[in-house]
């Protein structure tokens, strides 16, 4: 009977994922592979194609007459950043004014970003109120693990829409490559790169989108995070999840050694990314006169 | 609470749409 509620729950769990994510694992693999038809994302790999394709960042539906005679093949072997051109990109500039409209759309960029994540952290938030047991914790107690789960978590899902090469967004869209992301000026360029190396390691281990979804929850539920008033009921809930992901990586991943045990490791090398990440936000207010933080990941921000 | 008033406000309506 123990088995078949920690089955139930990861079911459950499963089920609020795919209702509340809209770009499954599943599907980023599909489209990264190149095996979702005809509908190949737009390439963004330099100034140029940032330029065409940004009025359609964070559309969840590019008009097909549009996209598709900009959008560049990404070929029968699946999206990789190669083979796409000539380099038109910032390196490329040495006008004063087309150096200027570099920035502003630079920026502009890193604002879409910001509103995705805020998008992404309302999504989280959903989800983790469908998480048995989750909203009847202490509302303050709630506030606090969203604050310090939530970024760990955007990161985590983030890791099946990349490849070595690059990553989607937009909803599966756009493919954005590693490379340009690499050559936008400081500390732009270097928000990116921890997160595709760990990434790509973390892709190693397989994980579909059921076990994801066990996995974030676990996340979730971390009974350490700093000001909590009431440890005791995330840790028991916490200890369920924990004990249906296993289970549910022993039915899944039954040649996978360890898995689990690698799995909690990664929990560790996410915390430094976080942390990492904070401080380079903090940088760019700092350095980015005219950027604005948007005010939920402030919030999330301030004090972490 | 003012300190994270988006949060407390996501994790309170399920439902009405938040203005992010």
């Amino acid at each position: 009977p123990e088995a078949a509620d920690l089955r139930a729950l990861a079911r459950h769990l499963y089920e609020a994922y795919l209702k509340y994510f809209p770009l499954t694992k599943a599907k980023a693999r599909a489209i990264l592979s190149g095996k979702n038809g005809d509908n190949a994302p737009f390439v963004i790999h330099d100034m140029k194609s940032l330029m065409e394709g940004e009025q359609f960042i964070n559309c969840r539906q590019i008009p097909i007459q549009e996209h598709q005679p900009q959008t560049l093949s990404a070929g029968l072997g699946g999206v990789t950043g190669v083979h796409l051109g000539p380099d038109c990109g910032i390196l490329g500039m040495t006008n004063i004014s087309e150096q200027g409209s570099a920035d502003a759309l630079e920026l502009r960029f890193f604002h879409s970003c910001q509103s995705r994540s805020a998008e992404g952290v309302r999504e989280v938030t959903e989800f983790a109120k469908s998480i048995p047991g989750f909203i009847n914790l202490d509302l303050n107690d709630q506030v606090t693990l969203l604050k310090y789960g939530v970024i760990e978590v955007l990161i985590i899902m983030m890791a099946p829409l990349m490849n070595k090469d690059g990553t989607l967004i937009s909803y599966g869209q756009i493919f954005m490559t590693r490379e340009f992301l690499k050559s936008l000026r400081k500390p732009f360029c270097q928000m990116m790169e921890p997160k595709f190396e760990f990434s790509v390691k973390f892709n190693t281990l397989e994980l579909d989108d059921s076990d994801m979804a066990l996995f974030l929850a676990v996340i979730i539920l971390s009974g350490d995070r700093p000001g909590l008033l009431n440890v005791k009921p995330i840790e028991q809930l916490q200890e369920t999840v924990l004990h249906s992901l296993e289970l549910q990586l022993k039915l899944n991943h039954p040649d996978s050694v360890q898995l689990f045990a690698k799995l909690l490791q990664k929990m560790t090398d996410l915390r430094q990314i976080v942390t990492d990440h904070v401080h380079l936000i903090q940088l760019l207010k700092k350095t980015e006169v005219d950027m604005c933080l948007h005010p939920l990941l402030q919030e999330i921000m301030k004090d972490l | 609470k003012e300190k994270h008033k988006i949060l407390h406000q996501l994790l309170q309506n399920s439902t009405s749409p938040v203005d992010l």
